[in-house]
């Protein structure tokens, strides 16, 4: 097709975008494209959704997720929850290439990267730390948790469930969704 | 998130994503992203797609293996990607996401699904036909 190459991203990531043609340009793969692709949006933090420093989770942390497939062999490699390491697509591409597993997650994923040769670091930044601080300060809203005690919809945790449990209907869209994408 | 469909111009694809997910999550919260066929799919015989929104929502849907799926059938990517946010929208009104799709031969669309807070979806696109990475709209459904 005269339309090819060709990369497509979601967001206006535009270096991500620019990071992708260049390595096709240098004669690379599909592949290698994607992973440096992502791997300029990790390292730009992109929209704070990407990478380390944002979106911090309950206890202030940031975890990664990233997943990488090839076309052809329809052969994937995927991290979740990956704590301590920047480059998670980095380390989706090692899963794929290096084992004959799909996913891998949390802390043996992390143990998985560093045999890999990549260096465990702190992924919170002051800015993800602020968010947290001003979260907590919020007492903790908002929150996913749903039918536990305390009502989580007014107070920090830690949660249980009630003694007795009294299903509530579960709303249809998650009204935090400005919060963040995946 | 970044959610990327690259199409070699052999016809070798690939796609990938990587976030950090959403904020305030409860610590071992996964979402689509890493997901096969939720946050990415790719298969050369078909073309590729990839999602962005509130995966906890996305991922029960596979959308990205369904837009594959759909341009297998011959739609066009981004009626793909349409019926794709139709389908999760049946079941999920006021969910918030998107998906852009690209067929084998290059052609791409995207799509979204329309909230008050969430009208347009910006997308970059860079192929033979431009100069150097190009933003791209589509006013959500």
């Amino acid at each position: 097709s005269g339309l090819l190459p060709l990369v497509l991203n979601t967001w206006p990531f535009r270096n991500a975008t620019e990071a992708a043609w260049r390595t096709l340009l240098s004669g690379a793969s599909a592949l290698d494209a994607v992973e440096k692709g992502c791997t300029m949006c990790e390292m730009e933090q992109c929209d704070g959704t990407v990478g380390f420093g944002g979106s911090p989770d309950e206890t202030g942390e940031t975890t990664l997720d990233a997943m990488i497939m090839d076309g052809t062999s329809l052969d994937v490699g995927a991290v979740g929850d990956l704590r301590h390491i920047k480059n998670a697509i980095g380390v989706a591409r090692r899963v794929m290439d290096y084992t004959s597993h799909t996913f891998l997650v949390g802390e043996s994923a992390t143990k998985f990267a560093e045999s890999m040769g990549f260096l465990p670091e702190d992924l919170s930044t002051a800015v993800s730390r602020a968010i947290h601080a001003d979260w907590l300060a919020q007492n903790c809203q908002p929150n996913y948790w749903k039918n536990v005690v305390p009502d989580a919809s007014k107070y920090c945790g830690p949660y249980k469930p009630p003694d007795l449990f009294k299903a509530q209907k579960s709303s249809s869209g998650n009204p935090v969704y400005k919060l963040g994408h995946d | 998130t970044i959610g990327m469909v690259v199409i070699h111009k052999q016809g070798r694809i690939a796609a990938g994503t990587s976030t950090n997910g959403i904020k305030f999550k409860i610590p071992g919260r996964v979402g689509d992203s890493p997901i096969p066929g939720a946050g990415a799919y790719a298969d050369d015989t078909a073309g590729a797609a990839a999602a962005t929104g509130n995966g906890d929502i996305l991922m029960r849907f596979l959308p990205s293996y369904q837009a594959v799926q759909y341009m297998r059938r011959g739609e066009e990517p981004e009626r793909a990607c349409q019926k794709v946010i139709l389908r999760i929208r049946s079941y999920v009104p006021d969910f918030f996401g998107a998906v852009v799709c690209a067929n084998k031969t290059g052609h791409y669309g995207a799509a979204c699904n329309r909230l008050p807070t969430f009208t347009q979806f910006s997308f970059m696109v860079y192929n033979s036909l431009k100069n150097q990475p190009t933003e791209e709209k589509v006013n959500c459904i």
